[in-house]
């Protein structure tokens, strides 16, 4: 798990992910 | 040959720098007071799990405590490794289950405590597949990861901000 | 040589087709690429933070109570916010307290017709996405797939109208056999085009937006002249800046707030030729073509949706 610093009260975490041949880094924004 | 009969081409009077200055030759009331958006490129920066400057022990109590509050189940650590956490956590969502299927809803997360240096450690998150609460031996077993080809990260995501957010409210 | 062009665009169109139909949206996507998604109780005002932060003006949308994907944010909510302030001035504290799962709300309470987000599975031939994405009002299509053990939704990526045609213009030699000037293709927009003035309140180019379902306003001087354009995108830096609500602001006054990167409008005559419209749209960051006369009047609109219509359908 990625995690970025916490700004404006929004959390962002993400991770890579394998899609099927390609790597997705999935990237979410949740309020704190 | 391309360029030659073209004419195609960027319209000057768009451009933010002479857009500003025509606005203020031209005496707008508001033009002194607006400023360009600063698109700020600030570069998201990424950590690897999240940081923590406590002791051990202390870090491994709050996240045994917010994964309490959250409703998660873990097991018994063994004597020779503290330092990880094996949590199974019901997903809890409205499952509009369309052909009753049995969705997995206990997802497995692996919590592990690192030293990065004297007195600053990281806390990392691993996802560690799903089983079901009414027990079948979820198909994780057969798919081996390579051949598992198509995975959503969003349950996995949402979890751990949850965590997160309780470690942060507690501490 | 006309007939010669007429037949080598016909022959070219053909076979772009063919190479839409033998790819599919998963082949559009980068080896590598990120996908930015917001979790829908964040807060309007923030989703905008993140998409100014990410140099990105549109991001899926995941229902974290149901575990599911909740549509597109686009411009046209931030559109829809400002309206139902426009109306509702007292309403400021509502607007500042609107998460995502809100907005849904604000399109019934001012009455638009929420874009129908279709969406794709990642392994259907592009010329399918094409097709889907042109139904739909936002431009873009969201790329879904299933969780192999949870059956749950995976939004993969969105593609857009922007990213397809680029993707054509890099891998299509053919698109340099697209010769026939766009006046005689009958795919510019030029009958009842909107527009408006430097001096045109923003408020009123907002709703000409909203009202007509398009991404771009034309601004002309007394004698018809070209001199800029008003974007759905624009309405972003309105709100961040907060001053939407001054909406007694001009047109020209809110294009004050563009950031110095923008790379300007793009214009072009009806002489042109697809082959150098694609030939720009792959070197540049281009999103239309605003038709003009030789002394720089304004003529009409040529929009990505016109150019990829063409391709899947026109001839």
């Amino acid at each position: 798990l990625a995690t970025s610093s916490i700004k404006h009260n929004t959390l962002c975490v993400a991770s890579i992910v394998r899609y099927k041949q390609k790597y997705a880094t999935q990237i979410l924004y949740a309020p704190l | 040959s391309k360029e030659e009969d073209s004419t195609i081409s960027i319209l000057p009077t768009s451009l933010p720098q002479i857009h500003r200055a025509n606005m203020l030759a031209q005496g707008f009331p508001a033009a002194s007071k607006i400023s360009p958006l600063v698109n700020k490129k600030s570069k998201t920066r990424w950590h690897f799990g999240i940081r923590s400057h406590s002791y051990p022990l202390d870090v491994m109590g709050e996240i045994y405590i917010a994964l309490k509050n959250l409703g998660a189940e873990w097991a018994k650590p063994s004597e020779e490794d503290l330092w990880t956490i094996r949590v199974r956590w019901k997903y809890d969502v409205e499952q509009n289950r369309t052909n009753n299927e049995k969705i997995p809803d206990l997802m497995k997360m692996v919590i592990q405590l690192f030293q990065i240096e004297t007195n600053n450690y990281l806390v990392d998150f691993k996802f560690d597949g799903w089983e079901s609460s009414y027990g079948e031996a979820t198909r994780h077993s057969t798919i081996s990861d390579d051949e598992m080809s198509t995975f959503s990260a969003y349950p996995f995501l949402h979890l751990t901000t949850k965590l997160i957010m309780e470690l942060a409210v507690n501490s | 040589t006309n007939e010669k062009i007429f037949v080598e665009q016909k022959l070219a169109v053909e076979s772009i087709r063919t190479f839409l139909n033998s790819k599919t949206s998963y082949d559009v996507l980068p080896v590598s690429y990120r996908l930015i998604v917001m979790d829908t109780a964040l807060l309007v005002k923030k989703s905008l933070n993140v998409l100014l932060q990410n140099n990105i003006v549109s991001a899926p949308l995941w229902d974290s109570q149901t575990s599911k994907f909740a549509g597109l944010l686009t411009s046209s909510d931030f559109i829809n916010v400002i309206q139902y302030y426009f109306s509702n001035p007292d309403k400021f504290e509502l607007v500042d307290k609107l998460q995502l799962n809100g907005l849904k709300d604000i399109e019934r309470i001012i009455g638009v017709e929420p874009l129908d987000t279709a969406s794709i599975h990642p392994s259907r031939p592009l010329f399918e996405a094409c097709l889907k994405m042109m139904g739909s009002r936002s431009r873009r299509i969201p790329l879904i797939d299933q969780d192999e053990e949870t059956h749950r939704e995976i939004v993969v990526s969105v593609l857009t109208q922007y990213r397809i045609l680029k993707f054509v213009a890099l891998n299509c030699r053919e698109t340099n056999f697209l010769k026939r000037p766009i006046g005689e293709l009958g795919i510019i927009t030029e009958n009842d085009v909107k527009r408006c003035q430097m001096t045109t309140p923003v408020i009123d180019a907002i709703q000409l937006l909203s009202s007509n379902g398009i991404a771009s306003i034309p601004i002309v001087d007394d004698n018809g002249v070209l001199l800029n354009v008003y974007e759905a995108i624009d309405v972003l830096g309105l709100i961040k800046g907060g001053i939407y609500n001054d909406l007694s602001l001009s047109v020209g006054e809110a294009l004050m707030r563009r950031s110095d990167d923008f790379e300007g409008v793009y214009t072009c005559t009806k002489n042109d030729k697809l082959s150098t419209i694609m030939d720009n749209i792959r070197k540049a960051r281009v999103h239309r073509f605003i038709v003009v006369d030789d002394a720089g009047k304004l003529t009409g609109v040529l929009s990505l949706d016109d150019i990829l219509r063409y391709i899947l359908l026109g001839e």
